[in-house]
């Protein structure tokens, strides 16, 4: 369960 | 997404749109900061530059496109508009561009998530961001005479950054995984720009008196 790749936020 | 990020989102959304319509419906942009402006136009198209091959979401990349579109628009109504251009007060919004700029991009060269050319270009964002409504700030004490929309733009902004805070906050507590120092320690310096706007901001709201700002 690695942390997912890019930023979700803006 | 929790309510404080949609809540964060739609309120600097908001701030762009006041700022623009200012703009656009008044043709002035009288106590605006040119370079707080481009500093965001920066801002975005670094840290958006992963527009094109990381797909979030199709919100994301609509508010991404919006605050772009929205951010280079400002920067060409001061610039060019050939009505707009004449209220602009260049000897008033003297901060220089690079005091801010070379230390984030050193910064951000040195204290990253990652060394990547995407990393360091988001990181650098992060930075840029914190420090850019400084000018705006400058210009708005030398001016002091502050009109209601651009008083309101920057507190949107200001309420855009809170707003984001608690965001965190609640992430961290909801979220496995959720650990960012680099974004939050920026943000919060950001919004610590703001305390002081915000003080005389509510004063003036709760005495009913034009927002001024002391010398």
């Amino acid at each position: 369960d690695s942390e997912p790749e890019g930023h979700d936020e803006l | 997404m929790n309510i404080f990020r949609l809540a964060g989102d739609m309120t600097h959304l908001a701030s762009v749109l006041v700022l623009l319509l200012k703009i656009h419906t008044i043709k002035s942009c009288a106590g605006v900061s040119l370079k707080t402006q481009e500093l965001y136009a920066l801002v975005f198209a670094t840290r958006y530059l992963d527009i094109f091959f990381n797909f979030v979401s199709f919100y994301n990349t609509i508010m991404k496109l919006i605050f772009l579109g929205s951010s280079f628009s400002i920067v060409w109504y001061i610039r060019r508009h050939r009505i707009v251009r004449r209220s602009y007060d260049k000897d008033q919004d003297t901060f220089r561009h690079l005091f801010l700029l070379l230390p984030c991009l050193l910064l951000a060269l040195v204290i990253n998530e990652r060394f990547t050319f995407k990393e360091v270009l988001w990181t650098f964002s992060l930075y840029l961001e914190a420090v850019a409504i400084l000018p705006q700030l400058v210009l708005l004490q030398r001016t002091r005479n502050i009109d209601n929309l651009t008083g309101q733009y920057v507190f949107l902004l200001g309420a855009y950054r809170a707003l984001y805070i608690l965001n965190w906050i609640y992430r961290y507590f909801t979220e496995e995984h959720y650990v960012h120092w680099i974004t939050w320690i920026a943000g919060t310096i950001q919004t610590l720009l703001y305390g002081d706007f915000f003080y005389y901001y509510f004063q003036s709201w709760k005495n009913n008196v034009r927002l001024e700002l002391p010398a």
